[in-house]
């Protein structure tokens, strides 16, 4: 554990109790791609099936619990409790665009070719893009409200900084996982115009919309 | 090799 990694793991943390918090105190689920909320569940349903064949550490455990279960919570919250607060009309993106092509890919190319790889891989890859339909989403409503962009600049923020742990472990431990490290590097890519108008202006004290 | 590879990040 370096620093950057804690960072980031509280970055990601904090993006998920900043969703959660929006959710439950607007009793709204406004502006948020339900599409994108069942990906990241998807991801960390196929991720963290290790939590039953290995024990890394009580912080490891406990984060992976806290992940599965916050992420069904917030599908849960979308899609039945504050059903009538989700903008469907605009969280439009055809989610078998993403899964079909990201899962032949975790079959092609993984680091062995068994089950629990194969699903990590998958995870990995599907971890990569699954905010695209939350993008795409604000670029059909041209705007988003400033909690929601605070939830998107630490949910990015995240596997920015792992990257940044990947360095240090690549020189300190001699730790390289080249599937990890390509798809975190598209992931954080994938953010970069998003923080470009996050610190030009929502830094700045506006709210985020984007040029037309 | 049937090893399973340890995965300690999240």
């Amino acid at each position: 554990m370096n620093i950057f990694r804690l960072i980031g793991d509280m970055s990601h943390l904090l993006a998920i109790v900043l969703l959660l918090l929006k959710m439950w105190k607007t009793r709204s689920c406004a502006g948020i791609s339900g599409k994108s909320q069942i990906l990241f569940a998807l991801v960390f349903a196929t991720r963290y099936l290790d939590l039953f064949t290995a024990f890394i550490s009580a912080y490891n455990s406990t984060m992976k619990l806290f992940f599965i279960s916050t992420s069904l919570v917030t599908v849960y919250l979308m899609y039945f409790k504050f059903r009538a607060t989700y903008d469907a009309n605009h969280d439009t993106f055809r989610l078998e665009f993403l899964v079909v092509p990201v899962g032949g890919l975790a079959f092609l190319v993984n680091h062995n070719f068994s089950p629990l790889e194969i699903l990590w891989t998958f995870s990995i890859y599907l971890e990569s893009v699954a905010i695209l339909p939350q993008l795409f989403m604000m670029s059909k409503t041209g705007e988003a409200e400033t909690i929601t962009s605070h939830y998107l600049f630490a949910l990015g923020s995240y596997r920015a900084l792992y990257i940044l742990n990947w360095v240090f472990r690549y020189y300190f431990e001699g730790f390289f996982d080249l599937i990890a490290v390509v798809a975190g590097c598209v992931q954080t890519i994938l953010y970069c115009d998003f923080f470009y108008l996050y610190i030009t202006k929502v830094l700045k004290g506006k709210k985020l919309s984007l040029p037309a | 090799t049937f090893q399973i590879r340890l995965k300690d990040e999240l």
